[in-house]
């Protein structure tokens, strides 16, 4: 199945 | 902080929109305006408004704050405005509530109410700027019913943007469906158009549930605005006046 992207990961902390 | 809405519904209507997605949110504030910025427990939403000063008449900020408000408790509170009435958000340095009043414009009926506010320790996220690969703009009206339709029958929806035009595909247990849009320029309206902008082919899959749940704001504008790129969070976005927006991010399902 599809995994579902890790927002959090995805916007790097500035 | 002091900044006076016109009208107490945009601020309704925004909180409405956000609400069952975000619970405790910062509203920053400082001389440009008041964001906020915040992602569902899931981390595939996240949540990005600006109501920028011009939005408000007056506005004036004079130190930079946060303002942690409870969703719920804002939601109760801005029940008690009607949706024409003069709405004034005021809070001191450090302060310890906010205050909300709101004026109706035919009568002498002034609501005044304090939130309580919290500490969020909120990490902020960078949002970096992108340059999509596909930008669809559509009634929002459409986008709402493609969404709703959809969701009767799937969890998901894929996405496919091509020069043809923009597909949403969804298969469910039931069978399946699909609703395709092509550009088109309604010469009467403007506001029923649909404008593709297309640099290379998109096709991506989303939980429908989110973008149900986006398109509560779909009483703010006439029109939404997506853009899509491969493997990159799809952004949804209200536009509002003054450049004031609501944006919705989310994540998209990959792989295998």
């Amino acid at each position: 199945a599809p995994f579902q992207m890790d927002l959090y990961n995805y916007f790097i902390k500035s | 902080l002091e900044a006076r809405l016109e009208q107490a519904a945009m601020l309704k209507r925004v909180v409405d929109a956000i609400k069952d997605l975000v619970q405790d949110c910062n509203f920053d504030c400082n001389d440009s305006g008041i964001a906020l910025q915040a992602m569902d427990n899931s981390h595939v939403a996240l949540v990005s408004m600006m109501l920028k000063s011009e939005s408000f008449s007056p506005f004036r900020c004079d130190r930079n704050i946060a303002l942690g408000i409870n969703l719920t408790s804002l939601t109760k509170v801005l029940r008690a405005a009607q949706g024409d009435d003069i709405l004034t958000l005021k809070a001191e340095d450090a302060p310890d509530v906010v205050n909300l009043t709101f004026e109706s414009p035919e009568s002498d009926r002034l609501s005044e109410y304090d939130i309580k506010l919290m500490d969020i320790d909120q990490e902020h996220l960078g949002i970096p700027d992108t340059e999509y690969a596909a930008t669809i703009t559509l009634p929002s009206s459409e986008f709402s019913r493609i969404t709703r339709d959809l969701s009767a029958l799937s969890e998901s929806v894929a996405i496919e943007c091509t020069k043809e035009g923009v597909k949403f595909t969804c298969t469910g247990d039931i069978g399946n469906g699909s609703v395709s849009l092509r550009q088109h320029t309604n010469v009467e309206n403007d506001a029923k158009s649909v404008d593709i902008s297309l640099t290379e082919p998109v096709a991506l899959t989303f939980s429908l549930k989110y973008l149900v749940n986006f398109c509560k704001a779909a009483g703010l504008s006439d029109r939404v605005r997506l853009c899509l790129s491969n493997e990159v969070p799809l952004l949804v976005e209200y536009g509002l006046s003054n450049n004031s927006y609501l944006r919705f991010y989310l994540a998209p399902k990959i792989g295998d």
